[in-house]
């Protein structure tokens, strides 16, 4: 048995992490904290052009999510970038030279989802390190595979300790929990050691 | 995709039809 | 020791707290609740000219964040308001005039700071009640230091009860924890007694 001190404890320690960010682990991807997303290669934005916006009456336009909103913490159901297909890759710039140690991957619970399921998810996927934007292969710094009967939030630690820095990563998504049109990618975090 | 290989070639994100923000000269305050 | 009962208790009513904007008080600042920011007085916008916004690859502006960020809830790193230097004052109007008890103060967790430090916290400052918002010098409620060793959220219990009533108050910061540059505000709130 515990005591109510030590009870409180527990749930007090457990309330800070899951406020900070629940993980209180530095987001070097996070777009307000200087992360932005660079390009996207091998996806293409599933138009669903289904969200009309318009004003006085008058339809302006279809708006879809950008790709930004990975990198931002809002992902309530519908805020994920959707590709077509099952593969996609997108390169992220850092807000700074990092040595990457784990990433992040977060989908919506199947508890929210309105399907009941989360075929959409990300599945299999790999981080690679690149010097440049530009670089079509950079260095891999793992290949990982989210759960779909995992946790909503799921830390992938670096298998090996990459020798180099880098401040542009390409997540790589290579399959998906099923779904036949397309994938949808909530937020992705990428967490490390900064270098000067 | 309309022509090409779509994973041939970055798609950059200036030719989206979203606003883009991109970090130039550092990070922001924080 | 507790039962498993107990146990729940304690956890549902931390869980229901920390929900009530995790204070459980009213924020008479809160810009959703009818709070705003009259001016800065002679604090200057710290602009870094970094987060640059393009559509179809056409420069528009430079983004930075408004003071409006101080009244809003989002605190994630980068959504604060940043000044030059160290010395800042916000003057906000509250959604009603109060006496006010108590203020809160919040600031990234040194956790979830890119730096690793939290030297653009503010450290100590002092809040006056203004008449009007023209006032230079108004009623001092309470001079405060933030400590950037507590916790991410420290509340200021107001030392005596003020006489008067108000719907302005101004915030001067005095001082940061070292940033040479720049002071960022993420969150202040104002919490107290409505009168008639």
């Amino acid at each position: 048995g515990i005591t109510e001190a030590q009870a409180r404890a527990i749930v007090d320690n457990a309330l800070k992490l899951y406020s900070q960010d629940k993980t209180g682990m530095v987001d070097f991807a996070l777009e307000s904290g200087g992360g932005s997303i660079l390009s996207t290669r091998c996806a293409e934005t599933y138009e669903t052009k289904t969200a009309l916006l318009s004003l006085f009456g008058i339809p302006l336009w279809y708006f879809s999510q950008s790709p930004r909103v990975v990198i931002q913490p809002d992902i309530y159901p519908g805020n994920c970038w959707a590709f077509r297909g099952s593969q996609g890759y997108l390169v992220v710039r850092l807000s700074m030279q990092i040595r990457p140690t784990t990433f992040t991957l977060e989908h919506i619970p199947k508890t929210l989802s309105p399907t009941g399921n989360i075929t959409s998810a990300p599945k299999d996927f790999a981080v690679y390190g690149l010097e440049n934007e530009y670089q079509e292969e950079g260095e891999l710094l793992g290949r990982f595979t989210y759960d779909q009967d995992g946790e909503s939030l799921q830390m992938f630690p670096v298998p090996k300790r990459p020798e180099g820095a880098f401040q542009i990563v390409e997540l790589r998504i290579l399959s998906n929990w099923g779904h036949p049109e397309y994938t949808c990618l909530y937020r992705f975090r990428v967490h490390g050691e900064p270098v000067e | 995709p309309l022509s090409g290989d779509p994973c041939s070639s970055p798609a950059r994100l200036a030719r989206t039809p979203y606003v883009v923000l991109s970090y130039v000269n550092g990070p922001p305050p924080v």
